[in-house]
C-alpha cells in the first residue's frame, strides 16, 4: 500500500538547511496496525504528513498504492486524500467557532454519500469515542482530551482506508487510551491500515508492528 | 498557600448549566510538588485555571497566601500571575509569528529586570530544555514536543513562586518526559510550588503528593 524509497525533507531556516529526514525507505502493507515510536523531534510527524500527502519529500519517492504520488497535482492530491485518508493531527486543528458535531462533519462536505447518512454516522462515532453529550459543545468548551477525541471521530468519517494518527491518545488517561485503541483494533480487523505516531508504549503495544524513528531515519 | 473552600464551577451552553467542578475543597502549602491526576473531562484544567487565576469559581472562595482573590480586580489579578504565577497550557498558546525565544520573552514584558539579563536567562532555559539549536525556529518549524518544551520554559521566565503545568509531558518520549520532571525536582527543590496535572503514571512518581479528581470533585 505504501512504499517510501530513499526519502529526504530538509527544511531552510534563513539559508541554513535542516535535513529532517534522511534516506527513509519503508514498506507498509494494506491491512497493517504499525506503531511509529521515537524521540520528540526525531521526524515522526514530518513523515506522517508525507505518508498522508499533506508534504512532499525533498528527495526519493513515494507510491502510494503502487502510484508515484510526485506525478500528481496538489488537487489530485487533495482529492485522495480526502476519499481515502483519515487523518489525527498532533495539534488537533478543530475549527474553534463550530461544534463537536459540524467538526467531525467537515470531511463530509467531499463526500458523495446523503447529508443525513453523514449526520447520522457522525453521531455514532461520537459516542463510539465517549462524546454523546459533548455534540454541540465548541473546541473552548471541551477538555483536551476531549476535543483529541473529536479530531478522532473526524478522521473517521468517511470511513478511509488508511487511518494516519499523530499521538491520538497523548491528553487520554489509560482508561480512555485504551478505549480508543480498541476501537482502532476493530478498524483495523475491517481490514483498514493504521498507523499511529506514540510516544506512549502502552499504546504501541495495540499495534502489530513497530518502527522506530531516529534523528530523521528508520532505526 | 494555595486553599480552596467549596468551590463550584459551572458553566452554561445554550440553557443548560453543566457542573465542571463541585465543592472542591484542597490545600496545598508552599513548596509542596503535587500531581493532579483524573479521567479526561474530569475537571483538571477547569480547576488549574482556578489556581493559575485564569477563571473565577462560580461558588465557593479561593485564597491564595491568605488572601481570598474574589476580593481582586482582574488587573490585580493579572498583575498577581505574572509576576509570581508560571502557566504551561495543555494546548500551549504560543504566538505562532514569534521565534521560540522570543516566545520564551514574552513575560519578560512586565518584568523589572533588564532586557539582557532576561535575554540570557530566556538562552538558559531553552537550553535546558534540550532547545538550544532552535531558538530561531517559529513553532510552525517545531515538532509537537519541542513547542510543548517552549511553553515549558516560557512559565519559568520570570522565575515564579508557583508553577502550574497542565500535562507538561504529554507530547515527549520517556527520555524527554524524565529530563523535564528532573528539572521540576531542581526547581521544587530550590522552593517553589509545583503543581503538574498528568495522565503519565512516570511523570506523576516525580511528584511528592498525588491529588484525585473524578467527576468534578477531589476523590
Ligand atoms: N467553557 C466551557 N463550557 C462548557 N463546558 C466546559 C467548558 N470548559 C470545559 N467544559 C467541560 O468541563 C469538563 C472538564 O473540562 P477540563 O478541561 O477541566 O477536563 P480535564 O480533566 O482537564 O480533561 P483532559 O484530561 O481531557 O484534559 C469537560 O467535560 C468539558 O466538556
Ligand atoms: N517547517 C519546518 N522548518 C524547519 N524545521 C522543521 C520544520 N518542521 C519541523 N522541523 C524540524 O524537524 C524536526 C522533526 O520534527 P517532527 O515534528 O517531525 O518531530 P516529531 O518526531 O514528530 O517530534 P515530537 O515527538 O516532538 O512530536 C524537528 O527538529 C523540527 O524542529
Ligand atoms: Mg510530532
Ligand atoms: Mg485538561
Amino acid at each position: 500500500l505504501i512504499r517510501l524509497e530513499h526519502v529526504d525533507k530538509t527544511y531552510r531556516i534563513a539559508e541554513t538547511p535542516t535535513a529532517v529526514l534522511r534516506d527513509v525507505s519503508l514498506e507498509i502493507g494494506a491491512g497493517e496496525f504499525v506503531a511509529l515510536q521515537g524521540p520528540s523531534g526525531s521526524g515522526k510527524s514530518t513523515l506522517l504528513h508525507i505518508i498522508g500527502l499533506l508534504d512532499r519529500p525533498t528527495a526519493g519517492r513515494y507510491l502510494l498504492r503502487g502510484r508515484d504520488v510526485s506525478g500528481l497535482s496538489d488537487d489530485e492530491l487533495s482529492g485522495l486524500r480526502n476519499q481515502s485518508i483519515g487523518f489525527v493531527f498532533q495539534s488537533f486543528y478543530l475549527i474553534p467557532y463550530a461544534t463537536a458535531l459540524d467538526n467531525v462533519l467537515l470531511p463530509g462536505l467531499y463526500s458523495p454519500a446523503p447529508q443525513h447518512q453523514l449526520r447520522q454516522r457522525a453521531e455514532h462515532l461520537l459516542a463510539q469515542v465517549g462524546l454523546a453529550d459533548r455534540m454541540r459543545h465548541k473546541p473552548s468548551q471541551l477538555s483536551g482530551g476531549q476535543q483529541q477525541r473529536v479530531a478522532l471521530a473526524r478522521a473517521m468519517l468517511n470511513d478511509p482506508d488508511l487511518i494516519l494518527a499523530d499521538e491520538p491518545t497523548g491528553q487520554l488517561d489509560s482508561k480512555t487510551s485504551a478505549e480508543i485503541m480498541s476501537l482502532f483494533a476493530e478498524v483495523n480487523a475491517n481490514g483498514k491500515t493504521i498507523i499511529v505516531v506514540t510516544h506512549d508504549e502502552e499504546t504501541a503495544s495495540h499495534a502489530k508492528r513497530r518502527v522506530l524513528v531516529q534523528d530523521g531515519t528508520i532505526a
